[in-house]
């Protein structure tokens, strides 16, 4: 990616309860889900 | 514009033909998408490979030049490429080198970062959806089990990518997963490269799970945490991970950076496993021998 | 973005769209004058006949149209509700709806006739799948229809089936907030204002902000109208060409930003106008121009 990026992920400053509940759920652990990849894409889509 | 001049394959729901873009005199690949025999209309695989195809242009994934419609039939125009992985590792009067596999591994991580930073899961990665092109190039291709990463909340399917390049998450039927899964499948690739025979070849799904965990191991809940909550987890035979002696046994050809690459792709937990930039940036390849020029590759 | 097809193939100015629309029309009409022209030649018609027919039988004009198009797309929108989709599913069955006839006329497809279409491809696009003798059953349609102009509408959408809605991008949105705004918004009231911009964004997707304007742009439009002075304070910290230090007195900023604020704030405003004027189409417009329509498309009826 050529520019920089116009955002960057701060994990500890997001509260979104949505994800929080979802990523201490056992069948999302054990599959690998990761917030940090769900903030990447919407950031990203935000800032396309 | 374009002439279908010679059948080259059939699948369940499309058939390929050689032809000529006739403006240009290029060689093309005509995919007839079969319409009749899919009750529900339009095949979802073709949907899928048009609806992705036409969001990605990059060197190392399948060009669609263009669609038609003709006698009610679907036409994707595809760039033609001769050959793919499967036919070169099974040919053995083909020898090819560390440098040569680590140039198709190169190209192959692009056209997946490419895939992943589009969002979009390949879902079906092994050697013969890894087609060559007449200069050697590697292309991604064969759409027809992508899908775009869903959201959070969403279930998937773990019924996919071809057996033996499942990764094991999909083995226990995980429904959360990432593109993850795609980076194991390349692991995979990577092992069968180096062997010239497939490294993990289960006979059916219950032995994909015994062949790949007695080769790397059976994962635990301490390096995989929560990996003991999946239903079929608790009927497996515990295996312990191959020792590094054991693996440099196992591939002898390969560099110490070599094992390091394709244990970072084999890494059980998907959390832990390697992203395709980790893998683009690993020191694999930038180590000697550098990887061949795609056009000296046999 | 520049690279998905939603940017090359579904982004026009407002005069393209323009322009677009009254090709389609024009195209549309010349076929129906056409036709009425022949069925008054293969017919001896009596003189109050021929008069019904030139009064009554008279092709659509391009906003005529738009009243259709409005009309059908809202319904797509209720039906698509109440098949319970997943909101991205309800905006891709609009946004369907909508480029189909972009690219054709309501005089050529009456637009009754794609209302299921658009919704059962939406859903095979968005891997949502559902077969469709089920979709038939729900939809109180049946198989036929709804696989009639599957071609035809893939067709049309230049085979273009991956959308970007504005969807995402609120989510961005809500994090980065948290992010430039720490500490000076309370998140409550930042979750009221997701819930809500949510809802306004399928709103938004129904007026032609989808082909005017990109989806952050979109978003950041609604967030506009939801709380302008909290949008305008993130935007300002986070895209001004200056920053305030410590001791308030104001510095340039040493990164430049690949963004300029002001521009962003009038495209961001302009969105936020072409979003609030969404005219709603009464039922009884929408019946007298169905009618009309009608009565081109079958002169002996009338």
């Amino acid at each position: 990616d050529i520019e920089p990026r116009r955002f960057t992920i701060e994990e500890e400053l997001y509260d979104d309860p949505f994800l929080k509940d979802l990523q201490n759920k056992k069948e999302f652990i054990a599959s690998g889900f990761r917030t940090d990849y769900v903030y990447e894409r919407v950031l990203t889509e935000a800032f396309m | 514009e374009y002439t279908k001049e010679k059948k080259v394959g059939e699948g369940t729901y499309a058939v390929v033909y050689l032809g000529t873009k006739q403006s240009t005199g290029r060689q093309i690949a005509v995919k007839e998408i079969k319409t009749s025999e899919f009750k529900d209309g339009l095949d979802m695989s073709a949907i899928r490979e048009v609806k992705y195809l036409q969001e990605m242009q990059h060197d190392n994934v399948i060009e669609l030049i263009d669609i038609f419609m003709a006698y009610d039939n679907l036409n994707l125009v595809l760039e033609f490429l001769p050959t793919d992985l499967e036919v070169i590792i099974k040919d053995k009067s083909i020898l090819f080198t560390p440098a040569d596999i680590k140039s198709w591994m190169l190209m192959t991580l692009r056209g997946v970062h490419h895939c992943h930073r589009n969002f979009i899961l390949h879902r079906d990665l092994k050697p013969n959806n890894l087609l060559v092109s007449p200069d050697g190039i590697i292309k991604v291709a064969d759409f027809g089990l992508a899908r775009a990463i869903p959201a959070p909340h969403e279930n998937l399917t773990s019924n996919v990518v071809t057996r033996w390049y499942r990764a094991p998450e999909l083995l226990f039927g995980a429904r959360h997963y990432t593109s993850a899964i795609d980076i194991w499948s390349v692991g995979v690739i990577f092992a069968e490269l180096m062997l010239r025979i497939p490294y993990l070849p289960g006979q059916n799904d219950v032995d994909q799970m015994e062949v790949t965990f007695r080769a790397l191991g059976t994962p635990t809940d301490k390096d995989w945490p929560e990996v003991s909550s999946f239903n079929s987890y608790n009927k497996l035979q515990i295996y312990p991970p191959p020792s590094t002696f054991e693996l440099r046994k196992r591939f002898i050809a390969a560099s110490e950076n070599a094992l390091k690459f394709m244990s970072g792709m084999l890494t059980m937990n998907p959390v832990k496993r390697w992203s395709a930039i980790e893998c683009l940036e690993s020191e694999y390849f930038q180590e000697m021998p550098p990887p061949t020029n795609p056009s000296e590759i046999p | 973005y520049r690279h998905s097809s939603q940017y090359r193939f579904w982004s026009f100015s407002k005069e393209h769209l323009r322009e677009k629309r009254d090709m389609t029309n024009k195209l549309a009409v010349e076929t129906i004058e056409k036709d009425l022209f022949d069925f008054k030649a293969l017919n001896d018609l009596t003189p109050e006949e021929l008069n019904a027919l030139d009064t009554k039988a008279v092709p659509l004009t391009t906003e005529e149209e738009l009243k259709l198009i409005d009309f059908y797309a809202k319904k797509v929108q209720v039906i698509s509700q109440h098949l319970n989709l997943p909101t991205e599913i309800i905006a891709t069955s609009i946004s369907f709806f909508r480029k189909f006839f972009l690219e054709n006329s309501v005089m050529q497809f009456d637009p009754k006739n794609l209302v299921h279409t658009t919704v059962f491809l939406a859903c095979k696009a968005e891997n949502y799948f559902i077969s469709v003798d089920s979709f038939a059953k729900k939809a109180k349609s049946t198989r036929e229809s709804i696989l009639k102009y599957e071609f035809k509408l893939l067709e049309s959408l230049k085979f273009t089936l991956l959308i970007h809605h504005p969807y995402k991008p609120l989510h961005g949105f809500f994090l980065d907030i948290q992010n430039i705004l720490h500490g000076k918004v309370d998140l409550n009231y930042m979750g009221q204002i997701y819930d809500r911009t949510k809802k306004k964004i399928t709103q938004a997707l129904l007026t032609d902000a989808v082909y005017l304007y990109t989806p952050p742009q979109i978003t950041l439009a609604v967030l506009l109208i939801e709380d302008e002075p909290l949008i305008t304070k993130y935007l300002e910290l986070k895209f001004a060409d200056n920053d305030n230090d410590d001791n308030g007195n104001e510095v340039k900023r040493k990164k430049k930003n690949s963004i300029d604020l002001t521009v962003l704030l009038s495209v961001i405003k302009e969105c936020k106008d072409v979003i609030e004027n969404l005219q709603t189409v009464s039922t009884e417009d929408a019946r007298k121009i169905a009618a009309k329509n009608y009565f081109c498309q079958n002169p002996k009826a009338l």
